[in-house]
């Protein structure tokens, strides 16, 4: 996955992702596809979650997955969560579940509960960085004022580190994709490199949703494994998914 | 040119939105829940229209684990000891899953299988 949250020159944040999901999970040499992913295509769904004939949050979702991923609860935040590859990883939490140990809680639950009950994007923080939960994770927040974005790697019980946006420093977007981000990606899958140049070409005067759009667009940014591009605008509460496809030539991953 | 060969980084796009050509596979449509309906008939109408897209896709992933486990062992722990031992996943989240089980006709253990596949693949 890729997530970006960048703020324009007038204060405005933006928020996108590719979602890429399905690596190893079965190779369709005919159409020169991940099986997985092909299949989760036609599944995507934007969801308006009402109470009261009010939408209380929009999310993009697979249908019958009822966990969140990706959503925006208008006017207030915006969020997304990448994976975080860890041997401590969802197994572990998964196997202590079954065993009774249950004071953790699953990624996607946790996501939804956050868009459906917390009102500002400082209680979305505070939920994010301090719920137990069964797998390591990236939480990419974003609020709805100048400044408020950041990234939040999550090992199961503690949270290793939160990254701000910050704009005084020149930091005026941040990428995040499966590594975290005061180390190297693994350079057989670096897309935050061809990311943060694509953003740095384009430059805070020109960011909106066409041109973040552009840089999920390109490659290896986009993939064999991109299912879908989200991108959200707090501000207007919008969500937008487009399904995705990588015809060759195209990286696997 | 260097963008279509590895590693895939020398050009980034420009002009793709609004999104058309190759790498648009169209709109992902709209659904509304209402979170004022009991949870096992929250998804009822978005598992009506999706039916025949979940089942390709538990299918896949059941043949997927059909090439390492043949006598289909782990499909059966799925289907037959899944929902015990899950049967503990919090409220709402369990009636959405059994409402939508109900819904697609699929066996609950696949059902929730497919909801905790993303913790399963952290690894």
């Amino acid at each position: 996955c890729t997530a970006i949250i960048a703020e324009d020159k007038t204060g405005r944040l933006f928020h996108a992702r590719n979602l890429d999901f399905g690596l190893f999970l079965g190779w369709d040499i005919k159409h020169s596809t991940w099986m997985v992913s092909q299949s989760l295509k036609p599944l995507t769904v934007n969801i308006d979650f009402q109470r009261n004939n009010r939408t209380i949050f929009k999310s993009v979702t697979f249908a019958g997955y009822v966990g969140m991923l990706t959503g925006v609860k208008p006017g207030i935040f915006t969020v997304t969560m990448n994976e975080r590859f860890n041997l401590d990883g969802g197994f572990v939490g998964i196997i202590e579940w079954i065993f009774g140990i249950r004071n953790s809680v699953w990624i996607g639950f946790l996501i939804r509960s956050v868009l459906e009950n917390a009102t500002s994007y400082e209680e979305a923080k505070n939920e994010l960085v301090e719920t137990k939960l069964i797998s390591p994770a990236y939480f990419m927040l974003g609020g709805n004022k100048s400044g408020e974005a950041c990234v939040i790697t999550r090992a199961r019980e503690t949270c290793l580190d939160i990254w701000e946006l910050d704009l005084k420093q020149g930091m005026w977007y941040l990428v995040e994709t499966n590594y975290d981000h005061w180390n190297k990606p693994l350079f057989v899958d670096d897309r935050r490199t061809p990311a943060m140049k694509c953003m740095n070409k384009i430059t805070q005067e020109k960011i909106s949703v066409p041109t973040i759009y552009d840089v999920l667009s390109t490659k290896p940014v986009l993939n064999k494994l991109t299912t879908f591009t989200a991108l959200m605008n707090v501000a207007e509460g919008t969500l937008e998914t487009y399904l995705r496809d990588c015809p060759n030539p195209c990286v696997p991953w | 040119r260097a963008q279509d060969v590895p590693p895939f980084t020398e050009d980034c796009r420009s002009g793709t939105y609004p999104p058309t050509g190759p790498t648009f596979k169209g709109n992902a449509s709209w659904y509304i829940v209402n979170l004022d309906l009991p949870p096992e008939e929250r998804w009822n109408s978005i598992i009506k229209d999706k039916k025949v897209e979940l089942f390709n896709l538990i299918q896949v992933i059941k043949d997927f684990i059909k090439v390492f486990d043949p006598a289909g062992k782990i499909i059966g722990l799925v289907d037959d000891e899944l929902p015990l031992i899950l049967d503990s996943l919090p409220s709402p989240f369990l009636e959405e899953i059994k409402g939508i089980a109900a819904v697609s006709e699929t066996p609950l253990g696949e059902i929730i299988f497919y909801n905790i596949f993303y913790e399963l693949f952290t690894v």
